[in-house]
């Protein structure tokens, strides 16, 4: 019963951030909702009868990729005021963003200055962790530069294309879907550049698709290629392989809503609505409302 | 209780009260009364800043004190909170009296890493209190 199982004053030992199995079934949440939330399986570890371990939440976790971390620290602060309260003025619906960056045996380069192809990599992308109720919004490759050569402008064709596992052929996969396109960006010292593949991944990510294989190849040229062609001036982009970063609406009740906080803001249980109360005259409730209502 | 209330009189003659309103006050709004009360953990208390990136400083803050008998508009309490005083008073004392607990909430965006290395902005809510109500 509820009363028995208080949470044990002491606690002790290593506190392993669960997988969603081991909980108590009374603290399990609804199937394919809590694998997302980082923040309430250890809560619920702590306050549950398997607690006797240490509160550190010690799970393995493999570190994430510093240039990643530094870009999703600047998001944080972006969409985050100092003590954490999501700022008002955000326009868009989602409330989720994840940044995952490639499993690193699948990246191979091979650099055919003669073809321009610079800088050609497989990618493989697991997204284990996007939960049933985090629906796509939009999806982005985000590359960081390390430009050895101080410009001012690059203008990049960059091609992408979407491998299927055919498993039919066990030799190499096919290509699904493929897409090339160009852009012309000024880099002013500009660490990330972030590449919109929302209308390219949306097929894959809505069938819930847990594994992304992406070959793209990326050859950028300094300054605008119709002043000039040279080959030389292909530039050594030391690239470092992209990121993908998807941002996602969570639709369960853990989530914050921001389109709710204004519906919410104006049936707010301060202000109940003026019943009249069958115990008006008992309870002495009647009329004083005013000032109490401006005192509440 | 008239005859008490002589027997009162003759012994302590009554100073009439300086201020009626402050003087009925104490009947309306107990001493210790239901609000909310500051609290500001750290996640490295809970050895969790390996994983939990941002905020540092997390100020969840509390509902505390005594929920008043006529408690009325000014808690935003619904007519059930009254409706458990009497109960708890004049029918049934192990009838809980109402407790002061949050009626408001504002949400926390965090940022964590996951078990896989992928990191995870999340706004989360009902995560700070904001406003106390008696229930």
């Amino acid at each position: 019963r509820s009363r028995d199982r208080a949470a044990s004053d002491k606690v002790s030992g290593l506190l392993v951030a669960p997988e969603v199995s081991e909980l108590h079934p009374l603290l399990l949440l609804p199937k394919g909702v809590s694998r997302g939330y980082a923040l309430l399986p250890p809560l619920l570890k702590v306050l549950s009868d398997q607690g006797r371990q240490s509160w550190e939440s010690g799970a393995p976790r493999l570190r994430p990729d510093s240039r990643a971390l530094r870009y999703m620290k600047r998001l944080y602060k972006m969409y985050a005021t100092k003590e954490g309260i999501p700022k008002a003025h955000k326009s868009h619906l989602y409330n989720t963003v994840r940044l995952f960056t490639p499993c690193s045996e699948c990246q191979h380069r091979h650099r055919d200055l003669s073809k321009g192809d610079l800088h050609s990599v497989d990618l493989l992308f697991n997204l284990d962790r996007v939960t049933a109720l985090e629906h796509l919004l939009k999806s982005v490759l985000l590359y960081s530069f390390d430009t050895s050569v101080p410009t001012s402008s690059f203008t990049c064709t960059c091609h992408l294309s979407v491998k299927e596992h055919d498993f039919s052929s066990q030799v190499c996969p096919s290509v699904s879907h493929s897409v090339a396109f160009s852009l012309h960006f000024e880099v002013r010292k500009r660490k990330w550049v972030e590449i919109d593949v929302t209308s390219f991944l949306q097929p894959l990510i809505a069938t819930n698709r847990r594994n992304i294989h992406m070959a793209v190849n990326f050859t950028c040229l300094m300054g605008n290629p119709q002043h000039n062609t040279k080959q030389d001036n292909l530039i050594d982009m030391a690239l470092v392989p992209p990121s993908l970063l998807l941002y996602l609406n969570d639709t369960s009740e853990q989530a914050y809503h921001r389109w709710n906080s204004l519906r919410h803001r104006r049936k707010s249980p301060l202000r109940p609505k003026r019943r009249n109360s069958p115990f008006a005259d008992v309870t002495g409730d009647k009329g004083r409302e005013n000032t109490q209502g401006k005192r509440a | 209780s008239r005859h008490r209330r002589e027997e009162n009189l003759k012994e302590a003659p009554a100073t009439p009260p300086r201020n009626l309103s402050e003087y009925f006050k104490q009947f309306l709004f107990p001493q210790n009364e239901c609000e909310l009360h500051s609290f500001r953990l750290s996640f490295s208390q809970l050895k969790w800043d390996k994983w939990i990136i941002a905020p540092h400083r997390y100020s969840p803050q509390y509902c505390k004190g005594d929920c008043p008998r006529v408690v009325g508009h000014r808690y935003g309490s619904p007519v059930h909170t009254m409706v458990q005083n009497i109960i708890y008073e004049k029918l049934d004392s192990s009838v809980p009296k109402p407790s002061c607990v949050p009626a408001e909430y504002s949400p926390l965006s965090v940022l964590t890493i996951e078990p896989d290395g992928s990191i995870v902005y999340k706004e989360y809510e009902d995560m700070i209190a904001t406003k106390c109500t008696c229930r």
